[in-house]
């Protein structure tokens, strides 16, 4: 169907609302119509449930990032640090990937490298037992964050850990002080053991909008960020900003929270987030 | 990119002579991309830039009409596109009120503070009890929040930062207890206001939205308010609506606000619920918060 060009202009303008308001952004939005646009030029489409479907099809292709799972078993351990702008839910989601590691049968060291916030080590403390997990704590309040680091790597090579996860600080990735101590961190991981950071996790917030690409663009710029985290996706936020991530910065979506509780966390399935993008 | 909008807008009209609809329809999609990158809500960017056309082409007709008069034009027609838009943005997020509504008698003025998870409602309950402390006032705080990890240990920690008395139970599962407990502690240490902290929440959690309304019942705080992180996309409106339907904003609090999120959500906010935004958060520390002022933010906001 080329359709009229009135049922074509509707149709797009129902594309674009159902994208802007999923968050997925302008620009990207107009890539994506632009994709559809070129095809019902070319009188590929035959009715409006293709045109969504191609929509679908190019979503899914742009978070389709191929990514390697973790592997624990060689060069232990296998350090995760994670990072990310304030109130992201760092510190959740390392308890509970915690969680899963121990339930899977793996030995975990946290280290809890957030020194400034108040009550910041209590919370990670707590999540240490509900997972059975040893917590590196500072030796003193306003320790630096990369000696914490640095002695929980220490003390999973002298306990034969499996998976050491690093705890930072939320912090703005306009403050480059404190992107400057998240390259310290990474590089003081490197001095306890050659090959970590094995991954840099950065924990997205799904109810953002368009500053997601930012917090991707500063933090990418200053680290190896291997792996999204995108959480909160149990409200009424889609985190559709996380289409024009993968399709730019091609980083692969590891997880996403859908809750508070320690088994809130699934692996990223690409089917069902497209599938929840669009009810 | 995320500049460019309102600047490209100003631009395409700077050269012109003679200003016609089809220049100010393509301003307005300049305009509309800027405010769609600043997370605005959709619905709110149409109307808006309904409004802006409707003054713009009444601006228009008026220079032409006095240019042809003779009359020397005061102010170009960019540069009345350009103040339309601001004033637009700015009369939609006034006006201004960030006084506390207070109790009348000897109770307790209640300030709630809500919202979804991670946006800062303690740190700003912290924050709140330090400006109203510093204004001569005696603020206790209300440990509500009982069900993250280290929630109430978190306030006891900015509460002794503050010197400012923290009503906390360990032992209680039950919030609405508390803030009612709050409320008599305050009256017997002679405290004027009591903040309360919540728990972060999702609007689709029924048991936990209703628990937030059983709070109020109990203690029947004179200020409700919505903190909102600045980063908020188009989730604003849907998230403020419930929250305000549920509740009845007094006001909102938009924080982060030291990054580089545009804020959109600050007009989505007030335009949706009617809520005045008291507060700006503008950093980690006790001392950063603002009071709420709308022209630096809708320049912001348009890029
Ligand atoms: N509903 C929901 N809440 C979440 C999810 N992940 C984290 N949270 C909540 O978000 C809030 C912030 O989580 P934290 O883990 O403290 O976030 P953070 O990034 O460590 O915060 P800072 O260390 O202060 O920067 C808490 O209330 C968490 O319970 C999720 O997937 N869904
Ligand atoms: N940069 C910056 N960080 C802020 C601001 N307000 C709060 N934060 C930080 O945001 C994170 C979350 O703050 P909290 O006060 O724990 O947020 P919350 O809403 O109480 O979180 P939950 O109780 O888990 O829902 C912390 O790291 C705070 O220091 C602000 O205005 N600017
Ligand atoms: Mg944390
Ligand atoms: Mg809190």
């Amino acid at each position: 169907f080329k359709g009229t060009k009135e049922i074509d202009a509707d149709l797009l303008d129902k594309l674009e609302e159902a994208l802007i308001t999923s968050d997925v952004g302008a620009g990207t939005t107009e890539w994506l119509l632009n994709l559809v646009r070129e095809a019902l030029d070319k009188e590929e489409l035959k009715d409006p449930k293709a045109v969504w479907g191609l929509l679908k099809d190019e979503i899914r292709h742009a978070l389709s990032i191929k990514a390697s799972p973790y592997d624990f078993s060689s060069d232990k351990p296998f350090v995760i640090m994670v990072v990310g702008v304030n109130g992201a839910g760092k510190t959740t989601t390392i308890g509970k990937l915690a969680s899963q590691f121990s339930q899977d049968g793996y030995k975990i060291v946290l280290a809890a490298a957030d020194t400034f916030r108040a009550a910041a080590v209590n919370q990670l403390e707590i999540w240490g037992r509900r997972t059975n997990s040893e917590v590196v704590k500072p030796a003193k309040e306003g320790a630096d964050p990369s000696s914490v680091v640095f002695d929980a790597v220490k003390t999973a090579k002298e306990t034969g850990a499996d998976i050491v996860i690093a705890d930072t600080a939320g912090r703005l990735h306009t403050q480059a002080p404190l992107m400057e101590e998240l390259k310290k961190i990474n590089r003081v991981l490197g001095k306890a053991h050659d090959t970590a950071p094995h991954e840099i996790l950065l924990v997205l917030d799904a109810t953002n909008g368009q500053n997601a690409l930012q917090q991707v663009k500063e933090f990418g710029d200053a680290l190896d960020i291997s792996g999204i985290a995108l959480t909160k996706l149990d409200g009424t936020a889609k985190g559709g900003v996380i289409i024009g991530i993968c399709h730019e910065y091609k980083i692969p979506v590891r997880y996403i929270g859908i809750g508070e509780a320690k088994d809130s966390l699934r692996q990223f399935d690409v089917e069902d987030f497209v599938d929840a993008l669009f009810v | 990119t995320l500049q460019k909008g309102f600047s490209k807008a100003r631009q395409r009209l700077r050269g012109e002579v003679e200003i016609d609809e089809s220049v100010i329809d393509a301003s307005l999609r300049d305009i509309r991309l800027s405010l769609l990158e600043a997370d605005v809500d959709l619905k709110l960017t149409r109307s808006f830039l309904d409004r802006v056309k409707e003054k713009a082409l009444g601006e228009v007709i008026q220079i032409s009409a006095k240019s042809k008069s003779g009359k020397r034009v005061r102010i170009s027609a960019a540069d009345a596109f350009v103040k339309i838009c601001q004033d637009e943005l700015t009369a939609m997020m006034g006006p201004v009120n960030t006084e506390l509504e207070m109790a009348s008698g000897n109770v307790p003025t209640g300030v709630m503070m809500v919202g979804l998870n991670g946006v800062g409602k303690t740190t700003t309950t912290g924050k709140l009890a330090n400006l109203l402390k510093k204004k001569g006032h005696k603020p206790l705080l209300c440990a509500a929040d009982i069900y993250r990890p280290a929630a109430i240990e978190q306030l006891q920690v900015l509460a002794g930062r503050l010197d400012v008395p923290v009503y906390a139970d360990f032992n209680s599962k039950d919030a609405v207890g508390i803030c009612k407990a709050a409320m008599t502690e305050a009256r017997i240490r002679n405290c004027d206001i009591v903040l309360f902290d919540t728990a972060g929440r999702q609007t689709v959690d029924d048991t936990l939205m209703t628990e937030l309304q059983d709070i109020k019942a109990a203690v029947k705080p004179k200020n409700i308010f919505l903190v909102a992180d600045a980063m908020i996309g188009q989730d604003a409106v849907i998230t403020a609506r419930e929250f305000h339907q549920r509740l009845t904003l007094s006001g909102v609090v938009l924080t982060k606000l030291d990054g580089d999120a545009r804020g959109g959500a600050a007009i989505s906010i007030k335009e949706a619920t009617g809520a005045p935004i008291k507060f700006l958060g503008m950093g980690e520390g006790m001392d950063k918060l603002e009071e709420f002022r709308p022209d630096g933010l809708a320049s912001r906001i348009l890029g």
